[in-house]
């Protein structure tokens, strides 16, 4: 069985490992994440050659405050992760609801952010390099460790081929 | 993360765990 994962921590334990990518914008607190320009500049870092220029160009980085332009480059992340699952990786995510942007990009809901950035986790955990994001993540306090895992399996459970 | 505890049965788990996701066959279907 596949343990509960508490969203909110589960949020704030990926920030810990988004921190690791060493993206150029700034990326300390859950808000910081809520434009998607962080998110997008990781999974570039994860694949660059899916997620090249063009893909990143669609992705406005000044945003302010604005939450519809939050929300316009959410769910160009978010279709970017769905086309990345089916294109590259070869499987599809089922009996995962998609994460909520409107709630990220109006009222920061730190509980849709968790499961994006497990989308992103599971993006990273798959990928060609795969093997680099794992030692990463095996080099991180346990406590990270174990909701990474705990969210990794939920997710497996719900990928098919 | 309150509901975790640092033991060696803890620090085996999330090492296998891990370790049999580095061996897993994933990626590309290309």
């Amino acid at each position: 069985n596949v343990a509960t994962v508490d969203r909110v921590e589960l949020c704030e334990s990926l920030l810990t490992w988004i921190q690791t990518f060493n993206v150029d914008s700034p990326c300390q607190t859950v808000e910081d994440l809520t434009n998607g320009v962080v998110m997008a500049q990781v999974l570039q870092k994860i694949d660059p050659s899916f997620f090249d220029e063009n893909w990143m160009s669609k992705v406005k980085t000044e945003v302010g405050d604005n939450w519809r332009l939050k929300v316009s480059n959410l769910k160009k992340v978010i279709k970017g992760i769905l086309d990345y699952n089916h294109q590259v990786l070869g499987q599809q995510i089922n009996d995962f609801a998609i994460p909520d942007v409107n709630l990220i990009g109006e009222i920061s809901d730190a509980a849709e952010l968790g499961r994006m950035l497990q989308l992103i986790l599971s993006c990273a955990v798959n990928c060609e390099q795969k093997h680099e994001y794992i030692q990463t993540i095996m080099g991180m306090e346990e406590s990270v460790q174990h909701v990474v895992m705990t969210a990794i399996q939920e997710l497996m459970s719900k990928e098919t081929p | 993360n309150p509901q975790f505890r640092s033991t060696a049965a803890n620090e085996g788990v999330l090492a296998n765990f891990f370790n049999s996701l580095l061996s897993k066959k994933t990626g590309s279907p290309g």
